[in-house]
């Protein structure tokens, strides 16, 4: 699809010796509207863009590339760094080690939770879910239906005070001789600062080892606004983007990736439990690409 | 001294930026942005009266609000979206409105797949303390469909209300499933359903119009509804929309409560987009 669009701007930028500014300008113009076609967010773009603009001018022509192919291998590469980067994987440090995961209402938490716990599973710990979202209607029951199809315990305490549920559930946990913990936590706005609130207490309550944040793949422009809330009042480790089996194209991967500078994880890929794959940039990069 | 005066270029693109980061999306706020330049005359190039020109351009491109009222009896809607969209809620919300009109209402549990999701639409109904209908997890979504369609002639329901499972438009088993629910509720009543309502969550992207593409070929969609719009997120693509689909916005979701459903209104829509 990118090199479809800029096949036409690539019978007009000739090689000869070096990329001009013109060349690589002309070429970044048609790819700011491709990256905000794929929801990556504005200010991202912009930022993206002069990196590229740096990287890009000057550079020697190869001989046998066409100087627009040669400068989609640059952004290409250059995605593929800023995506990746600082791999990390879940440190699970603690007995038992707990996770956190958060996000906005309806990104996947609870299904991410389930499959967490099967994917530890199959790793041979012997995790516990904690039912902590006491808002929504049938929340605790969507996580036990889970927990059943999966054969993971689920603790749900007093179904009705997440901070309690919280307190409980380590010893919880120690009672079953679980190692790890994995704690589902309501939806909420990063704007609704009681809810926000109840999260800094829930994780001071746990210190978790890993704190995850789960946004939705087909998330537009505000992925900066709420990840960026989110980091600053939580500071989650790491990200976790769902429904990737979907077509939207993803760039809210890469705004909550440089807005943050958190790590991206994990992906969902389907409705299952076993849907659930780790992270992988060059994938990522060339989706977000088109 | 005639001709349009000079518009100050950063103005424009602060404008500019104003509807990319609403998820207008880069072609229609440019186009946007042009037809702005277009009618601008002397003495408009101030920033705030641009904002009010830009509104009323805005304000002109959206449909006016109708909630089309209900003229049959039983009025079948079905609730479709991509999963975790604000389906089952929304429908709680709609089945508290129409309760509140004095209709009778029946709600019935079309998704049969996903963990508790008929428990979770069981504390809707009883919320909006209106009458359920459900069968066993795993049943045939259109069974559910076509009992309650039926159920609702003849025990004389004013509003049916069916909920469905959250699906990915580009899974082409489950639109099909969908496109069954939808021939099998024309079977049991040939004009049914009277609204196909697309529920959106106004966190989205410019994914929105394939939403709206795909489920409109596969499910006959006649409304949308946004949700989550009492977060930062503006729902610009139902500019987007509007260039290419002629369809109604009925509601948004403001909020998790069952009274947090607003009939749209244009101008509120507008201003909280450019405020
Ligand atoms: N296709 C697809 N669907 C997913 C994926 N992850 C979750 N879902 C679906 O998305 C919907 C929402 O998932 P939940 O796990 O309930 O989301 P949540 O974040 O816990 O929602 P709240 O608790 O209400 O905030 C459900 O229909 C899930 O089956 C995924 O990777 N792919
Ligand atoms: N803040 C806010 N949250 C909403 C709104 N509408 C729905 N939600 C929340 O979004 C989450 C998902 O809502 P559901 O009604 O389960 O969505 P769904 O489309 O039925 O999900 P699936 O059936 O799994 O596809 C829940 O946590 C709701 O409380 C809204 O207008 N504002
Ligand atoms: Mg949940
Ligand atoms: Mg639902």
């Amino acid at each position: 699809q990118l090199t479809n669009r800029l096949e036409s701007f690539f019978k007009k930028l000739k090689g000869s010796g070096r990329l001009t500014e013109e060349q690589v300008r002309e070429t970044l113009r048609e790819v700011k509207k491709i990256l905000l076609e794929a929801d990556v967010s504005l200010s991202v773009v912009r930022d993206f863009i002069l990196r590229i603009e740096q990287k890009a001018v000057g550079q020697e022509v190869i001989a046998s590339v066409s100087p627009g192919h040669q400068i989609i291998k640059i952004i290409h590469d250059e995605l593929v760094v800023l995506l990746g980067g600082d791999y990390r994987t879940l440190k699970l440090s603690g007995t038992p080690a707990v996770v956190m995961v958060c996000g906005l209402q309806g990104s996947g938490k609870t299904t991410f939770c389930a499959k967490l716990a099967l994917w530890l599973k199959e790793r041979k710990r012997f995790p516990l879910l904690v039912a902590a979202d006491v808002y929504r209607p049938a929340a605790i029951e969507q996580l036990v239906v889970l927990g059943e199809k999966i054969s993971v315990p689920v603790f749900t305490g007093d179904r009705k005070n997440p901070l309690k549920i919280a307190q409980e559930c380590i010893d919880a946990a120690r009672e079953r001789s679980s190692d790890v913990v994995i704690v589902d936590t309501a939806g909420r706005l990063a704007i609704d600062n009681q809810m926000m609130t109840e999260l800094e207490k829930i994780k001071s309550i746990l210190s978790p080892s890993d704190i995850l944040y789960v946004a939705d793949a087909m998330t537009g422009q505000d992925a900066v606004n709420t990840a960026s809330e989110f980091a600053k009042r939580i500071n989650f480790h790491g990200v976790v983007l769902t429904k990737m089996d979907g077509d939207a194209r993803g760039g809210a991967a890469l705004s909550i990736r440089h807005v943050t500078g958190k790590p991206l994880q994990f992906i969902g890929t389907g409705e299952k439990v076993d849907a659930l794959e780790p992270f992988h940039p060059d994938r990522m990069a060339k989706r977000i690409l088109g | 001294v005639t001709g349009k005066p000079k518009i100050d270029a950063q103005v424009l693109q602060n404008l500019e930026d104003i509807l990319i980061t609403a998820d207008f999306g880069p072609t229609v706020s440019e186009k946007i942005i042009d037809a702005l330049k277009k009618r601008v005359n002397r003495g408009d190039n101030q920033t705030d009266r641009l904002k009010v020109m830009l509104k009323e351009i805005l304000i002109e491109l959206l449909p006016n609000s109708s909630i089309p009222s209900v003229h049959v009896v039983p009025y079948v809607i079905v609730v479709v979206g991509v999963n975790g969209s604000g389906k089952t809620t929304t429908i709680g919300k709609l089945a508290n409105y129409y309760r509140n009109l004095n209709k009778s209402v029946l709600v019935a549990a079309g998704d049969t797949f996903r963990a508790a999701a008929i428990d979770q639409l069981e504390v809707w109904a009883k919320r909006a303390n209106v009458n359920f209908l459900s069968t066993n997890e795993g049943a045939d979504p259109a069974s559910v469909a076509h009992d309650a369609v039926f159920s609702a002639i003849s025990k004389k329901y004013d509003v049916v209300l069916i909920d469905t499972a959250g699906r990915l438009q580009a899974k082409k088993n489950l639109m099909a499933e969908l496109e069954k629910v939808i021939r099998v509720i024309k079977k049991v009543l040939p004009n049914a359903p009277h609204e196909v309502l697309l529920v959106l969550d106004g966190t989205t992207g410019q994914n929105a119009l394939s939403q709206v593409d795909i489920f409109g070929k596969h499910s006959g969609v006649t409304g949308l509804v946004v949700t989550k719009l009492d977060g930062t997120a503006k729902g610009g693509f139902v500019f987007a929309i509007r260039e290419k689909f002629d369809l109604p916005i009925q509601w948004i979701g403001t909020g998790e409560k069952i009274t947090d459903l607003e009939p749209f209104d244009p101008k509120a829509f507008v201003d909280a987009v450019l405020d």
